[in-house]
């Protein structure tokens, strides 16, 4: 329902439009689909290099958050819940990492499927990063659970552009399992 | 169509361009 986004000649557009969103909810509150919903706050969208980072340079950096905060950068259209219907079918890929390691690895996940490294076509939704109590959590969303060569590249990329030890746990969760 | 690719060095350059700021 939003207007498109400009993007001036001089600017270096993106493959793809995308919004960011906020969440925070109280720990030890149930998430219900309602509140989870109603959490999501839209900070703002980019469709250029240059419109990224003015509103990245604005932002807190993810480990400085409160825990229960989460970051979702999603394209455009996509909204960052099991239930949109891009994200019906998919999964995600998921990275649990120790306190201290969140914004740097973050931003180079960012980075990357910003400038489409991940070559996966449209099969991207988003990513994630979650702030928790004693552990941060990144995922990259994509669209097709079920496509076993593109979950497989994904993990490799990822493994690549955050520069993984080759014995780093990266689970796959689909929300088909998540949702029951 | 060409897909739109960039490396990560060349995001980082652009942090600094004058409207990024």
């Amino acid at each position: 329902s939003l207007a498109p986004i400009d993007v001036p000649a001089w600017e270096h557009k993106l493959q793809y439009a995308y919004c960011l969103w906020f969440s925070r909810r109280s720990p030890g509150k149930q998430a219900s689909l309602q509140n989870y919903d109603q959490n999501l706050k839209l900070i703002g969208r980019f469709a250029s290099v240059e419109q990224f980072w003015a509103l990245y340079s604005h932002l807190v950096r993810p480990s400085d958050l409160q825990s229960h905060s989460d970051f979702h950068l999603f394209k455009i259209g996509i909204k960052p819940m099991w239930e949109d219907e891009a994200n019906q079918r998919g999964g995600k890929l998921i990275l649990r990492l120790r306190k201290g390691l969140a914004s740097r690895c973050w931003e180079n996940l960012v980075l990357a499927m910003l400038g489409e490294q991940f070559m996966v076509g449209e099969e991207i939704c988003g990513a994630v990063v979650s702030i928790r109590y004693q552990e941060d959590i990144i995922s990259v969303w994509n669209k097709t659970a079920s496509d076993s060569s593109t979950t497989a590249r994904i993990r490799d990329t990822f493994r690549r552009v955050l520069n993984l030890p080759p014995n780093t746990v990266l689970e796959y969760k689909t929300h088909n399992d998540s949702l029951k | 169509g060409t897909r739109i690719v960039y490396e990560r060095a060349f995001l980082m350059q652009l942090r600094n361009s004058p409207i990024a700021r």
